[in-house]
């Protein structure tokens, strides 16, 4: 672990009353080392160890500290600083019914997280209606309709032959007749990079004006999440991100490297591929799963 | 001279940052680049050219791993293929892709819906075989996945299809239970057709990071793979987690994923890849 490897560098350094420039040059090395392991963007990790170096240096190790100890403290506090305060949830406000509309990459689980969001906002009481706007993968429509089907929640009759800005506007007049107070609209997983898909999703953002517009990102992914949630914030302004596949052993630095880019609240997690699997995202507890 | 830079340690610092984003991994780079300042303090490199040279060299050498030299299928019997991973890096997409190369060498190709469990995954199955020509076994969702291969395996042997392509369900490799599932598959596929499963494809996602590599350990674990599968590289990833994958595993790279439509497969060219890592 991270704890052990900077206490075996520090057990090389005497003078263990305070941590110095020099003796905090190769832990610093090491925490970098963890940053990257653990899939943390580059640049990020070259920010974050540089905040932590200037915060440690010249402090005096707490009498209950090892060195060692007394760094992870500054690092954590760090990574939680920089993973922001306790999510304050998904925020609706003006008329009912509220849209909500979550965009992607491919296979990072939005259809899944829409049928889970929708159970959740009902367990809150509220009265869901999904709409599925993946026109083109092979079979989307159906399954956003067997995920519906199982936990009972409305499903707009989406017709492929539609266009998915149209099909959303259509879904948000008929959300009223199925008495839905809250739209979920999956889309389909596109590329950051596809301009025409990219200009699709704004077309569906100015068309039904939504309350929150989720990034849906893998836990495990990489160096590219900054490319990847720089894009999709800047087209569209997101309101807030949901980390999939966290229950696996993936670090998730790409959550850090995502907040880092675009300052925007990672709001829920996917710990799962039942419908329940749906949790409030911790920051704390996520920084100390990227330490390891 | 032009391009003919001195070695400073700057260059050494941008070396690791384009492997580093490139999703090489920590372990990897450190190898990499320790060959190389070996070779720079041996004066064996003497400008900053040579040096990327090698590092592309040793990158390749990495990435050249000969394709396992299994015994194929006995005559008059279905190449079988078992394709597995983690959720969503493009399982059932790489199934209709590679049905439909199979399809245009004039090959019957039989598809499994082995995914029981995951909304639609049959369909969407189905839709990938009605678009390429291939027939698609599947049950009931909920079904015992290994039943559904071994009847599917006893239709091929009788329709004398010539390739046998086995979808399962996305699983995290961390799951015991659903590794033991994937570890009867393997051994109903087998008990079915001695031989079989001739190949394991396990598919990864070019934007995973250092994740893969513990993917790859524990799949590779549980049965055994002969060949990855690296998908979504039309995306801004470059998909290094392959190198060190490759390199620790001894599991070749067979093909890429470079989009979502049925031609967007293409066999891997480690020198194209090694230099999409420098541009
Ligand atoms: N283990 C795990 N799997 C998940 C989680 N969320 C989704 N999945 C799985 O990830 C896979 C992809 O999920 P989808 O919901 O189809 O992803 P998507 O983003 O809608 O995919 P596209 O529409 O093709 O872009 C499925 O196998 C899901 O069951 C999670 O939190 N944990
Ligand atoms: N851009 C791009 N998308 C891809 C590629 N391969 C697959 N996809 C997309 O990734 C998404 C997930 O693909 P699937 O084939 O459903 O993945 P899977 O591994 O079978 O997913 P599960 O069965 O749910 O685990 C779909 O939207 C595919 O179109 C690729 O090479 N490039
Ligand atoms: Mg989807
Ligand atoms: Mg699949």
């Amino acid at each position: 672990s991270l704890t052990e490897k900077l206490n075996a560098v520090f057990k090389k350094v005497t003078g263990r009353g305070r941590l110095s420039e020099s003796n905090i040059q190769d832990a610093l090395k090491e925490v970098r080392l963890a940053l990257l392991e653990a899939d943390v963007n580059y640049k990020v990790v070259k920010k974050l160890v540089e905040d932590i170096r200037v915060r440690a240096v010249g402090q005096e190790v707490l009498e209950s500290l090892t060195p060692g100890q007394q760094l992870i403290k500054i690092v954590n506090e760090e990574l939680t600083r920089l993973m922001g305060e306790a999510n304050k949830g998904l925020q609706f406000v003006g008329r009912t019914p509220h849209a909500l509309m979550l965009v992607g990459l491919q296979g990072s689980g939005k259809t899944t997280t829409a049928a889970k969001l929708a159970r959740h906002l009902r367990k809150h009481g509220r009265q869901p209606y999904l709409v599925p706007a993946d026109i083109y993968r092979p079979a989307a429509v159906d399954q956003l309709e067997k995920l519906g089907a199982q936990i009972n929640i409305p499903v707009h009759p989406t017709d492929l032959g539609k266009k998915p800005e149209d099909i959303c506007l259509e879904a948000l007049s008929m959300a009223g007749k199925a008495s839905a107070d809250v739209l979920i609209i999956d889309t389909a997983g596109r590329l950051h990079i596809d301009e025409g898909l990219m200009a699709e999703l704004v077309r569906i953002k100015q068309r039904i004006n939504p309350a929150e517009i989720l990034l849906v990102a893998d836990a495990m992914t990489g160096q590219d999440a900054v490319n990847v949630a720089k894009d999709f914030n800047a087209a569209l302004d997101i309101t807030g991100i949901i980390l999939t596949k966290m229950e696996g052993d993936a670090r998730g630095g790409a959550s850090l490297s995502i907040k880092a880019v675009t300052g925007k609240p990672i709001k829920f997690i996917g710990v799962g591929e039942k419908i329940d699997a749906l949790e409030p995202f911790h920051p704390d507890r996520m920084a100390s799963q990227i330490l390891g | 001279f032009l391009g003919k830079k001195e070695i400073t340690p700057d260059v050494l610092d941008e070396l690791e940052e384009v492997l580093f984003t490139s999703d090489i991994g920590v372990e990897t780079t450190q190898e990499l680049l320790n060959s190389i300042r070996e070779k720079v303090a041996r004066k064996e490199l003497k400008d900053t050219e040579k040096l990327k040279a090698a590092l592309r060299d040793h990158i390749l050498s990495f990435l050249d791993i000969p394709r396992q030299d299994r015994p194929g299928p006995a005559s008059g019997e279905p190449l079988v293929i078992l394709v597995v991973g983690v959720n969503g890096v493009g399982k059932t997409t790489t199934i209709g892709k590679a049905s439909h190369h199979f399809r245009s060498q004039g090959k019957n190709v039989m598809l499994v819906a082995g995914d029981t469990f995951r909304a639609a995954a049959e369909e969407q199955l189905s839709i990938w075989g009605e678009r390429v020509g291939a027939d698609v076994v599947k049950q009931a969702a909920g079904a015992d996945p290994s039943a559904v291969v071994f009847d599917a395996l006893t239709a091929a042997i009788s329709r004398k299809s010539d390739v046998v392509i086995i979808d399962t369900a996305g699983r995290l490799h961390t799951k015991t239970n659903l590794m033991e599932e994937l570890k009867k598959i393997y051994r109903v596929t087998a008990k079915r057709l001695p031989g079989a499963p001739h190949e394991v494809w396990l598919v990864l996602d070019a934007t995973t990071g250092q994740n893969a590599i513990s993917q790859a350990n524990l799949f590779n674990e549980a049965i055994g793979v002969t060949g990855i599968i690296l998908t979504k590289l039309d995306g801004t990833a470059k998909g290094g987690i392959v190198v060190g994958i490759s390199h620790q595993f001894r599991i070749p790279i067979i093909y890429i994923g470079i989009g979502e439509k049925v031609e967007d497969l293409r066999p891997f060219e480690p020198k194209e890849f090694v230099k999409a890592i420098f541009d």
